[in-house]
């Protein structure tokens, strides 16, 4: 029996609508410490690892480990019929192969329940190495999506050049090219605005820009955005979730031939 | 002209 309570739905809300253009289907695994997610792309170029600890609950049971495969697009669908400050529950048992989910109202007028059946999904699992990487940039996630989507206006590719004292995202394509340079800063009103730019050494990749702006998608989750890159590593697009988990985005970068 | 690589290089499958 499994069963998963949040005091609101919007967290899961946004979470999907920010995964389900990437990918389509995806098995939940779910344990005592919590549901994780991790799935490629159908171009298996870029792949998403979400993580909620069972403790960011408000409750959470799971008796054993077992895995809910399912349409992130019908999930979506779900859960747009729940308020965002409706009391969201999941609920299912190994036997059958359902999930249900209970938005209640907060005034608890209200409560619907929806069944969304479960497939079987057999994808690979990749083992993604907890790597230290040569370079890592926070910033508002804000600002991050800017930049992508910017950029995006003007090539189809981007490349990052981290320095000590700064990270430059570049573009070019047919109408010319642009450079964004972010210097870091560190004293700001809230600690959420900082750019914070840590260079073990300095790294320049290449990555494709459509793929970048869709992971923005994820901006409202979290107010500041990790990057995280090594050379000829695939980028870690990080949006932590406060008090319950993460959602990454990885990147494979372009090489030159 | 540079090409898109894949993940799988990078992650071990298993």
């Amino acid at each position: 029996m499994f069963e998963a309570q949040m005091a609101q739905a919007a967290l899961l809300k946004q979470i999907i609508e920010s995964i389900r253009e990437l990918i389509t289907e995806a098995t939940f695994e779910v344990s005592g410490t919590g549901m994780m997610l991790q799935a490629m792309d159908s171009s298996h170029v870029s792949l998403v690892a979400l993580n909620l600890r069972s403790d960011g609950f408000q409750l959470f049971r799971a008796d054993r480990p077992f895995s809910m495969g399912m349409n992130l697009n019908h999930m979506a669908k779900m859960l747009k019929c729940a308020g965002k400050d409706d009391t969201l529950t999941m609920r299912a048992d190994e036997a059958n192969d359902l999930v249900t989910f209970l938005f209640e109202s907060p005034g608890n007028e209200r409560l619907a329940e929806f069944e969304l059946k479960l497939m079987d999904i057999t994808s690979e699992n990749l083992g993604i190495p907890d790597a230290e990487y040569s370079a890592t940039v926070s910033m508002p996630s804000a600002e991050f999506q800017r930049i992508v989507k910017d950029l995006g206006s003007i090539g189809d590719t981007v490349e990052i050049t981290v320095t000590k004292d700064d990270v430059r995202f570049a573009a070019s394509g047919d109408i010319g090219n642009a450079t964004i340079k972010c210097r870091q800063l560190l004293d700001t009103e809230k600690p959420e605005d900082r750019t914070l730019i840590e260079m073990v050494e300095p790294v320049n990749l290449t990555f494709a820009l459509r793929y970048l702006i869709n992971f923005s998608k994820a901006t409202s989750l979290a107010p500041s955005v990790t990057i995280k890159l090594s050379t000829e590593m695939p980028v870690v697009v990080e949006y932590k979730l406060s008090d319950i988990g993460y959602v990454r985005f990885y990147l494979a970068p372009k090489i030159e031939d | 002209e540079s090409s898109q690589q894949a993940l799988f290089p990078y992650f071990a499958q298993f």
